[in-house]
């Protein structure tokens, strides 16, 4: 309930009027909206549970690890009563042959599947908030102080996912560990996502945002 | 952290 309670308002798309359509303008937008989301995202840590009584080396430390996993679940989230389009605000969505002229065909065909197998598992919301959290949790940096810490942050979440399960799903006593065993793709789709913006970054045909750029050389 | 001064600065703020 909590983590429902604390779920963000979405973020709008803000295609700058005076840029004519074409590819990089969508990649501009595109940019533009991640970063906006991803303050969101480093705002929205802070209610998590636990998180704020890690040390602030260790928030950095999952921060950097988890944030493109978080981004991509919003995204995801967002996506899962679509077919065809990839949803990134509710006023910017592209389908397949538009991520393809822009450059982002394998980031578009690795999202469509972990979306597809989200929908196949009809995803919930609560499904989503905990998920979120956990990728924050579970995000196996390297250079933590305090791993007890993260353990029994990772707990709590882990337990409360679990608790919701029984509740929700007395009937698939496995939901909860099927949950979990899509992470290894998120993660994979996350990484592809990072592979894909620092390749746009290199190419230096879209100006980033310092924050997200800070976040890219993090990983 | 001097390196990741705006996630730095960015946890710091309580809002």
């Amino acid at each position: 309930s909590h983590l429902l309670m604390m779920e963000p308002t979405p973020v709008c798309a803000m295609p700058d009027p005076t840029t004519p359509d074409s590819d990089i303008k969508t990649l501009m937008t595109l940019c533009d909206l991640l970063n906006r989301e991803l303050l969101v995202v480093i705002g929205w840590a802070k209610h998590i549970p636990g998180f704020s009584a890690l040390s602030l080396v260790d928030q950095m430390a999952l921060l950097q690890s988890g944030w493109m996993e978080a981004l991509i679940l919003v995204v995801v989230s967002r996506s899962l009563s679509f077919t065809e389009e990839l949803v990134f605000a509710g006023n910017f969505r592209l389908d397949r042959a538009q991520c393809r002229a822009a450059g982002l065909q394998d980031l578009y065909t690795a999202l469509k599947h972990l979306i597809s197998k989200y929908q196949q598992m009809h995803l919930s919301p609560e499904e989503v908030v905990t998920l979120k959290a956990m990728v924050l949790a579970n995000s196996d940096s390297g250079s933590v102080e305090n791993p007890e810490a993260i353990q029994q942050f990772q707990d709590v979440l882990h337990e409360a996912l679990q608790d919701f399960e029984t509740g929700r799903h007395p009937g698939d006593p496995h939901r909860t560990g099927k949950l979990l065993m899509t992470l290894p793709l998120l993660r994979q789709t996350a990484n592809r996502a990072v592979d894909t913006f620092c390749r746009l970054q290199l190419e230096g045909r879209v100006p980033m945002h310092k924050l997200f750029l800070e976040m890219l050389e993090a990983k | 952290k001097e390196k990741h001064k705006i996630l730095h600065r960015l946890l710091q703020n309580s809002s």
